[in-house]
Parts: C-alpha cells; structure tokens; sequence
C-alpha cells in the first residue's frame, strides 16, 4: 500500500 | 488531544459590515498544509480593510464563534460567507491567532 508524502496544496478563495 | 494554538496570541476582531464585500482571501483547511485557514490577502476598500484589524499572515480559528478546526477549505470559506451575507448582524467576530 502507498503511503501519500505530502498533502494536497491549498486552495485560495476570495471573499 | 491538547492545542498548540492555545498558546498562541489570540485576538478577537469584530469586523463591521461596511462595505460590499469583506475582501479578504484565505487558503488552507482540515487536509491540507495549512489545516486552518490563513488570510493571505486583504483587499484596500473591503471591511476586513476597513476594520483595520486583520492582518496577512493570520489564522481564523473561529466565526461568530463557530470553530474552523476540522472544516474542510470549502466549508470554512463557506461559512464565512455566510456570516458576511447574513442580515441578522452588521458585524462579524474573528478569532485569529498570530503565527511565528
């Protein structure tokens, strides 16, 4: 089994 | 479980709804680099500019005291939203920590 090494990159939303 | 943002500076900002949009950008969330969202940037003519309070750099822990731990980035621009178009307050309260 793979093992993820990093996490997904952050969105950015507007507001 | 214990939390490191406990001991961090807090501060709570009340941003009126002066304007037409809150104007500020955030990124992060629960699964990501950044698992509280961060403002990364604040608009010149927004409330949260206008306010003169929130800062680059800063995390929102909460909203109207509805906590952003463990919310997912849409869900936490989402309810930040929300408190923005609601008419039942003219203000919105921030807790934010300062980072580093």
């Amino acid at each position: 089994r793979e093992k993820r090494l990093t996490l997904p990159p952050s969105e950015i939303t507007l507001l | 479980t214990s939390s490191p943002i406990s001991a961090l500076n807090t501060a709570l900002v009340r941003v009126v709804k002066n304007s037409n949009t809150l104007g500020i950008a955030i990124e992060g969330g629960a699964n990501t680099r950044q698992p509280l969202p961060r403002i990364v940037t604040i608009q010149k003519g927004g409330s949260a500019h206008n306010c003169g309070q929130l800062k680059v750099g800063q995390v929102i822990l909460e909203v109207n005291g509805i906590s952003l731990r463990g919310q997912e980035h849409e869900e936490a621009a989402r309810i930040i939203a929300e408190a923005f178009k609601t008419k039942e307050k003219d203000h919105i309260d921030f807790l934010v920590a300062e980072l580093g």
